[in-house]
């Protein structure tokens, strides 16, 4: 049976878009 | 600058033609790969082989039973109103018909509802569809279903229209599926070309007779194998990103753009990062998947074998829709989830390949999709590949170098950048 993952995210969307924006 | 090196890399650098140099030696060695040959078998063998000698990480293969059938020898003739040989390609899982062929009168139609409206005309004759090509996946259904509909108002075969965007007189393969209590009988599909002109004839009052003879046959379930490959995650190693596309193909052409494109970016992708000396947080997971063509047999093994680490993919990535200039990405997440995937997408700025769609997805990672896992196929220029598809056209002449590189680096960058991110992809 499919184990889903908790929805865990610690970070707001500004930070995981800034922490992307660092691989350009 | 992580995706400006790889795109530097991969487009203008030394790797810029590698997927499909590498690519071409493949096919060019072992030409198609259909499931349950021996092409195949040796494909996987030298894919192991390659895999281990690019220093990749954690290579091994996970077996997986393939249908195995053969075509044999094949003809269609028309002896009535005029003699006429036509090319045709006998449809995947199909039976053969008696040494001497069935040689029947023909009933032409358009779709199934004039089959259903005509069924009494049906019994003893040879079904031919000529159903208009509209977008692959709803035509598809005739290629699919086209014997079981015609088997059930008792014809003794059915010819189905090449399931082509384009046609040179080329006849088109691919798999087809019998029902349960319906009989089994020989199904192929013959050209555009052809069709048309029976149809023609057809609505002229001709009587049309065709001889069809299919040397096709089915044997036990095949021994094969997934194959894998990985850079193994610097903080997070049990997380996975999968990248893949299927190494498996028809018996005809090359089986270059369907699917050697898809399985060498993938190739190229992990290729690409492990060059930059990079190493993401979590695991990048290659998979060339056996047996696609079947109905994702290899696939659906790989997802009995892994579903129980699901909550440990972030990410499932296939490329299986060619690998021409790419316009971006298909993807299928929650919302959150799609607005780190445009920013990710965003680093693809300097090749204008920054575009994110929906429905991401495909047979090989359908499963995954299904049970919640973000997917993504990449979406490129499909003008050619439905002309192409499962034909003996399907070979390294039909693939560019350069958008292949391109390809390769977008499948690298977002490979890379989600493996790499502090946290998995959100999911719904």
């Amino acid at each position: 049976k499919a184990i889903y993952r908790n929805d865990t995210s610690q970070r707001t969307f500004e930070e995981i878009k800034e922490e992307i924006a660092h691989y350009g | 600058d992580v995706a400006k090196a790889i795109i530097d890399l991969a487009v203008y650098g030394k790797a810029q033609n590698r997927s499909y140099e590498r690519l071409a030696l493949l096919v060019d060695t072992v030409g198609p790969r259909l499931s349950g040959s021996k092409s195949l078998e040796k494909a996987i063998q030298i894919m192991y082989q390659n895999l281990k000698e690019d220093g990749l990480e954690n290579v091994h293969l996970e077996p997986v039973k393939i249908p195995h059938w053969e075509r044999g020898e094949e003809s269609a003739v028309m002896l009535e109103p005029r003699v006429h040989r036509m090319a045709l390609l006998g449809l995947g899982g199909s039976v053969g018909t008696p040494p001497q062929g069935i040689t029947a009168e023909v009933l032409v139609v358009t779709s199934f509802d004039e089959l259903q409206r005509r069924a009494p005309e049906a019994k003893g004759k040879i079904v031919v569809y000529n159903q208009p090509y509209a977008i692959y996946f709803k035509t598809v259904e005739y290629r699919v279903r086209g014997a079981v509909e015609a088997a059930k108002v008792g014809a003794l075969a059915s010819l189905i229209r090449s399931v082509a965007s384009f046609s040179i007189y080329s006849p088109h393969t691919g798999v087809q599926e019998y029902q349960d209590g319906v009989p089994k009988i020989p199904t192929a599909c013959i050209t555009v070309e052809d069709a048309e002109m029976m149809s023609r004839m057809a609505s002229r009052g001709s009587r049309i007779v065709i001889q069809l003879k299919m040397g096709a046959k089915n044997y036990a379930d095949a021994d094969s194998f997934n194959t894998v490959a990985e850079i193994i995650g610097s903080k997070y190693p049990e997380q996975v990103v999968l990248v893949s596309g299927h190494l498996d193909s028809w018996d005809v052409g090359q089986g270059a753009m369907d699917d050697g494109g898809g399985a060498f970016i993938s190739w190229e992708a992990l290729s690409l990062i492990k060059d930059l000396g990079l190493r993401p947080k979590r695991t990048l997971r290659l998979v060339l998947w056996t047996a696609e063509e079947q109905g994702g047999i290899g696939a659906f093994q790989y997802y009995q074998s892994h579903k129980a680490n699901i909550s440990n993919y972030s990410l499932v990535m296939e490329s299986d829709g060619g690998t021409f200039l790419p316009y971006g990405l298909q993807f299928t997440g929650s919302d959150k989830a799609r607005a780190i995937m445009k920013e990710v997408m965003g680093l693809l700025q300097p090749i204008n390949v920054t575009r994110v769609f929906s429905d991401g997805g495909g047979t090989d990672i359908k499963f995954w999709v299904q049970a919640g896992v973000p997917g993504a196929s990449l979406l490129d220029d499909l003008y050619k590949y439905f002309s192409f598809h499962h034909s003996q056209g399907d070979t390294m002449t039909v693939m560019d170098p350069k958008e292949m590189s391109v390809a390769a680096a977008v499948w690298a960058v977002v490979s890379y950048v989600v493996a790499d991110l502090e946290e998995m992809l959100p999911r719904s």
